[in-house]
Parts: structure tokens; C-alpha cells; sequence
């Protein structure tokens, strides 16, 4: 009986990740395999970032007039920024699917999704990352890693570590389904700071965490260190998000360009 | 900390109210 519950708890977070993610890992390798009808539009210089600002982004974000002043590098921060904001939308939607969350205190629900959504959110990123680029817009563009890294301090710095941590995590060759659960594992942690009723998360944590063990060891039955070294993950993940979160205090600081009111929320007091 | 994290509080209770990009 046992064995069935965690297979049941598998399969619901799996369908949450794939009912409330408008990307996963399946449809981005698809695009970045070449697999679509339409390629992706390749953002590679100032002028291919224009024409993209016309099509795609036109689309995403709307074109607000306080923006067309602004130097490219505020306006790529700008569309980060948006993605970031739908991807926490999403990841709080996921979260209450995740049986057992929405029964938690609410302070602790907020305090989760402070310190987990961007974890998550760079972990689900490398889905959309290979060694030259990133997939943005929906998929419908691609942005090139070369181009980001040649933008002004401190934004050309911003996505270089993000695409270090995707490539070898890539290498993990984690499915949609191992991914859902290591997003769960993420989102329910019990040692964020703050949090009231620790022993409520923790234990939604360890039956996560002993669901990602057991569907890691019949998916993929040939790499038996790949718990552990996801493990290792989580810790790389959290320093990541802390080096991001500097940067972003950096930003504020330095650059003429505001920061959205929910991201404001999450960064503020963070670490 | 609901009152210093309005928006997230927000999305966690209701989840028709969309977010302003």
C-alpha cells in the first residue's frame, strides 16, 4: 500500500508540473533539437534584439513607452523580469497542487515560495538552456549565451553562472517527471528561514524526497548515484539564487530601472 | 509576513487574479 501512495504522489505532481508550466523539458528540447516547423528567431547583436522587440517580445510584454528610452540592457532585464513574474505565478499554482501544501500555515505557504520560486525557477531554466543560448518568448526566440554575456556590467554577468549550473545539470539527463518531483523537493523545505510549523513541512519534505528516490531509481535504473547527486543540487541552487539575489540589490542600487512590485516582495529581506 | 508579501499572499488565495507584467 505504501508503494502505491508514492506512486499516486508521483503522478499528481508530475500532472501539476505539466498542467501548470507553460514550458517543460519536452517542448523545449523539441525546439532546441530542431525538431519544430518554425526555428526559433536567434537574438544574437543589437539589431536581431530590435527585430525580436517588434515581433516576439511585442507580444510577451506589450511595449510600454517608459522602456523604448532605455538602453538595451534595461530592456533585456526588463523581459527577464516578466519571465521571472509568470514563472512564480505558475510555481505558486504548482505549489498548491502538491497535496498537502495548501494545508499549511499561510505564513509558512508564503515563506516557501519566498525562498523556493527562483531555486525552481533556474533549475526549470536549464530545461530551456544548451551551451550556446536560451530559449525565450514562449520558444519563440533564442537568445544567444555570447550576446548575453557581451551586455554592460552588471547585466552581462547575470545569466553566465545560470548557464554554468544548467550545463552540468543538463548532464543529469532528468525527465519532465523527475523534474516535477525535484521542483516539489524544492518548494518543501523545511529549513527556510522563518518557518512556524516545521515539522508539518518536514515531513511533507521526506515523503517528496523518498518519492524522488525511488522514481529516480526505476527511471533511470542504471545511474545509481543520480540521487545523490541531486542532492548536491539543491545546495549549488541556493547559492546560486544568494549570488543572484547580490546582483540584484546591485541593480537596484546602480541602475536607473525598477524592479516589479511581486519580485520587490520576494528579494526584500531575503538573505 | 503576509503584510510584507501582499502579492504572493494574493496569488496563494486566489488564483484568477493575474499578476501586471
Amino acid at each position: 500500500p505504501q508503494l502505491a501512495d508514492q506512486k499516486t504522489l508521483a503522478k499528481q505532481i508530475h500532472e501539476a508540473y505539466l498542467k501548470n508550466f507553460n514550458m517543460n523539458k519536452s517542448k523545449a528540447r523539441t525546439i532546441l533539437t530542431g525538431k519544430t516547423s518554425t526555428p526559433p528567431f536567434v537574438i544574437h547583436d543589437m539589431e536581431t534584439l530590435q527585430l525580436a522587440e517588434q515581433t516576439l517580445v511585442a507580444k510577451m510584454v506589450g511595449s510600454s513607452a517608459a522602456l523604448l528610452n532605455k538602453d538595451a540592457e534595461v530592456r533585456i532585464f526588463h523581459c527577464c523580469q516578466c519571465t521571472s513574474v509568470e514563472t512564480v505565478t505558475e510555481l505558486t499554482e504548482f505549489a498548491k497542487s502538491v497535496p498537502g501544501f495548501s494545508n499549511l500555515d499561510l505564513n509558512d505557504q508564503v515563506t516557501l515560495l519566498k525562498y523556493g520560486v527562483h531555486e525552481a525557477f533556474f533549475a526549470m531554466l536549464a530545461s530551456c538552456m544548451n551551451k550556446d543560448g536560451l530559449l525565450v518568448a514562449y520558444g519563440n526566440g533564442f537568445i544567444t549565451r555570447e550576446f548575453l554575456k557581451s551586455l554592460r556590467r552588471p547585466f552581462g554577468e547575470m545569466m553566465e553562472p545560470k548557464f554554468q549550473f544548467a550545463m552540468k545539470f543538463n548532464s543529469l539527463e532528468l525527465d519532465d517527471s523527475d523534474l516535477a518531483l525535484f521542483v516539489a523537493a524544492i518548494i518543501c523545505c523545511g529549513d527556510r528561514p522563518g518557518l512556524v510549523n516545521v515539522p508539518h513541512i518536514e515531513r511533507m519534505q521526506e515523503s517528496i524526497v523518498n518519492v524522488l528516490h525511488l522514481h529516480l531509481k526505476s527511471n533511470h535504473p542504471d545511474n545509481g548515484f543520480l540521487f545523490p547527486k541531486l542532492l548536491q543540487k539543491l545546495v549549488d541552487l541556493r547559492q546560486l539564487v544568494t549570488e543572484h539575489a547580490q546582483l540584484i540589490q546591485e541593480i537596484k542600487k546602480t541602475e536607473d530601472t525598477s524592479l516589479h512590485p511581486l519580485l520587490q516582495e520576494i528579494y526584500r529581506d531575503m538573505y | 509576513l503576509k503584510e510584507k508579501h501582499k502579492i504572493l499572499h494574493r496569488l496563494l488565495q486566489n488564483s484568477s487574479s493575474p499578476v501586471d507584467l
